[in-house]
């Protein structure tokens, strides 16, 4: 299903990838049970947690491709310095 | 403060991209900035090149990575425009940077903020209002499993990640939460959104804010 619904055509000659991406999927499922056992404890707006279009990736690929931006360190907001037009209305 | 706010009321913000396999959030976080002050500014919606800022702007590393703030002091410096998407189209990769004739149509900044507002969400919720949507990294190792609902743990703040656009917020409920546009598409978190506990900078939403003007 997961195949199907995202589309993913492993190589049938690259059998390592895809028993690889079957342990990432499975270790997803293994993921998704913890993080919800947590949030289940709260109220029905709590976020949840489970299959979708990453499941098939370690956590490190995921991280390698889409966890790529850097954070410069900034100065702290003052709202006296920066925030004149919100005192003024 | 309303108690509920939300830019896509005001039709400022763009549909749910998809930056597909290329590490290009950060520009996809400050072109959806510039395309929702844009209309702020009494400006029409548009579509504008997330590819020309991961070709053109050359003190960040393309589909690799970036940062948010690098790439608003590159367009604040040299004033490129912004050209449309259509006409500079998003290709998932890195490529040569086209330059386009100064007489060309396109959108430039004429000045950005970056700040920290940690302990200062609320201030927050009143710069988003003031200047439009914000430019944002938070830590995202834990939305790779989200599906949807409000993010109140899970989420720690030391390690930011990933750029994304806060474009709203909403307190009438029991846990008050930032409305969040990423850009992994409209299949990942809440048709692409994600939400986010409002007052304990949950993921480091307000570590790294920054603001563009035009």
């Amino acid at each position: 299903l997961f195949n199907h619904q995202f589309r993913r055509n492993y190589d049938v000659n690259n059998q390592q990838e895809y028993y690889q991406r079957k342990i990432n999927f499975e270790s997803s499922i293994r993921r998704h049970v913890y993080l919800n056992s947590v949030s289940k404890h709260l109220t029905n707006h709590s976020a949840k947690y489970g299959v979708n279009q990453f499941s098939d990736l370690s956590p490190e690929q995921f991280r390698e491709t889409y966890l790529t931006a850097q954070a410069k360190v900034v100065p702290k907001y003052t709202p006296l310095k920066h925030g004149n037009s919100l005192k003024r209305n | 403060l309303p108690t509920k706010f939300d830019w896509r009321d005001k039709g400022a913000v763009n549909p749910i991209q998809n930056q597909e396999a290329c590490g290009g959030c950060w520009a996809f976080s400050i072109v959806g900035a510039v395309e929702s002050v844009h209309v702020k500014n009494g400006g029409a919606l548009k579509q504008l090149s997330v590819q020309q800022v991961i070709d053109c702007s050359y003190n960040n590393h393309g589909c690799n990575g970036g940062s948010t703030v690098t790439a608003l002091d590159w367009l604040n410096k040299t004033k490129e425009k912004l050209v449309s998407q259509s006409e500079y189209p998003f290709k998932a990769k890195n490529g040569m940077c086209h330059y386009f004739a100064p007489s060309h149509d396109g959108i430039s900044v004429k000045n950005y903020q970056a700040h920290n507002f940690s302990g200062q969400e609320k201030e927050m919720m009143a710069r988003l209002i003031e200047w439009g949507p914000l430019a944002v990294i938070v830590d995202a190792v834990s939305w790779q499993d989200y599906l949807g609902g409000i993010i109140q743990h899970h989420c720690s703040s030391h390690n930011p990640n990933h750029a994304v656009l806060v474009i709203g917020y909403d307190t009438t409920g029991d846990v008050p939460y930032w409305i969040v546009r990423n850009s992994w598409g409209t299949s990942w978190g809440d048709e692409g959104y994600a939400y986010i506990k409002i007052g304990a900078n949950m993921c480091g939403i307000a570590d790294s804010v920054t603001a563009v003007f035009l």
